[in-house]
């Protein structure tokens, strides 16, 4: 999901 | 992973190094903002809730503990380590860690992408990241002597911040559907925040002369 992209960021 | 967001990731990682290598050889934390630190640790908790329910990469995993580790290692360096302790200016670094947190706790509740306890946790996380380094800036202008070591460290500091706008741009031209204005803003806001302090990096290093930020 594009919700979860954002969290594999640090 | 592009090449932003990994030189980024290196950059933060370097940061550290530089904070640690001076605390560890040098015994001391002169000039250094316990509460910007705290703050950091602060940050990493709330933001990597999600390091044992959600696996993304081994890389991620990692790196999230390495950050995790390092700023409550520093912390505990500067609060307790009985050399390191007595190099910090405690008279000079009087920021209030609430006047921060609460209004960014304040914003996290107001404007997130989803009001659960990790999303709100690491909404928080980017807003409080943002005005993390004021105290460090605010001790930074009051200390007359700035080291090579603590001027490296904000520096890296603020590049990682960049380069990670950089990342974000590359990201929205090459993915689809990646929008995430929440990073985004406090990003941008966090990087405006090192502009003055990269202006007068920049400046002593073009003139080859010591750091130092205007009363």
């Amino acid at each position: 999901t594009s919700h979860g992209s954002s969290h594999d960021e640090l | 992973m592009n090449i932003f967001r990994l030189t980024a990731d290196m950059t933060h990682l370097m940061s550290v190094i530089v904070l640690l290598l001076k605390i560890h050889t040098i015994k001391s934390c002169a000039g250094i903002s316990l509460k910007t630190q705290e703050l950091y640790a602060i940050v990493f908790t709330c933001r990597y809730l999600d390091i044992f329910t959600d696996f993304i990469s081994f890389y991620n995993t990692i790196m999230k503990v390495i950050f995790l580790w390092t700023s409550f290692s520093i912390v505990w360096y500067m609060r307790y380590h009985k050399i390191v302790r007595r190099s910090y200016d405690k008279d000079q670094d009087t920021f209030r860690h609430v006047f921060l947190m609460l209004p960014c706790l304040v914003l996290a509740l107001l404007i997130n992408e989803r009001f659960t306890f990790k999303e709100v946790m690491w909404t928080f996380s980017f807003y409080l990241e943002a005005v993390a380094i004021l105290p460090q800036l605010v001790l930074l202008q009051r200390t007359r002597n700035i080291d090579n070591l603590t001027g490296q460290y904000i520096f890296l500091l603020g590049a990682y911040r960049a380069l990670y706008i950089l990342n974000w741009i590359y990201r929205y031209v090459t993915e689809p559907n990646y929008v995430h204005w929440i990073p985004w803003m406090s990003g941008l806001v966090q990087t405006l925040l090192y502009g003055d302090f990269f202006y007068y990096y920049f400046l002593s290093w073009k003139n080859n002369v010591k750091l130092q930020l205007p009363a």
